[in-house]
């Protein structure tokens, strides 16, 4: 998938900041 | 025998008691007890406090105290319920059991609501997309000219918008992320289910009191 083909949200749901799963990372 | 946890954490500000948190989330006893363990080393990493200050959310997530991030401002700020500027214990299990994979989808769908509705007016607005948007562009040095940028934000709002008045409400935002749920992805967190393989050593040290 590309950002083009992606609906706005699709791209916003990418950034880092809302990966949450890093918080687990040790 | 005797809880670690308890005697620990009492002194902590905003202590709360597992077993009430585990009450009010998707989280068993032994959950939230694997979870003070995470807490402890996110909240200790730059002031010993047992406070998630910004900047130890932001260590956290990134490795980085001082990069700031649109995204991860907001989640802190409504991982902080109280408003207070920091997350304590029962705030960060709260907001995590959103994030659980058994947690109703509803709770998901609200939350992700209300982390775009950057100006809390219970609406997101176009030009709040478009924000979104361009804060994504900027910390994924992805380049879109703005012609793209407008075009991506116009046809989102009009598919989004069913009402049409120019915002996006709850119902429209539900209805949006039925026809595309890969939206809700990072709204569960599979590692919640396993936290206690994760942070194994408190449950191995310690018996929950009855």
């Amino acid at each position: 998938t590309t950002p083009l083909t992606m609906n706005a949200f699709e791209l916003i749901s990418t950034s880092q900041g809302l990966n949450l799963s890093s918080l687990f990372e040790k | 025998m005797g809880c670690l946890y308890s005697k620990n954490a009492r002194n902590v500000p905003g202590y709360e008691e597992p077993t009430v948190l585990a009450a009010e989330t998707p989280f068993t006893v032994d959950e939230v007890q694997a979870l003070y363990e995470l807490f402890k080393k996110i909240s200790s990493s730059i002031i010993d406090d047992g406070l998630i200050h910004k900047e130890e959310f932001q260590l956290a997530l990134f490795r980085n105290r001082n990069r700031r991030n649109l995204f991860a401002d907001r989640v802190f700020d409504l991982f902080d319920l109280k408003r207070n500027g920091v997350i304590e214990f029962g705030e960060f299990v709260r907001s995590l059991g959103v994030f659980h994979p058994n947690a109703p989808m509803a709770d998901k769908i609200a939350f992700a609501f209300r982390l775009y509705d950057l100006r809390h007016t219970g609406y997101i607005e176009r030009e709040e997309l478009k924000e979104m948007v361009l804060a994504l562009l900027h910390e994924s040095d992805l380049v879109l000219s703005d012609d793209v940028v407008e075009m991506i934000v116009d046809k989102t709002f009009k598919d989004a918008d069913t009402k049409g008045d120019g915002r996006i409400d709850q119902e429209e935002w539900k209805e949006f992320v039925s026809r595309y749920p890969s939206l809700m992805k990072n709204m569960t967190l599979p590692y919640l289910k396993d936290i206690t393989l994760a942070f194994p050593s408190f449950v191995l040290s310690s018996e929950v009191e009855d």
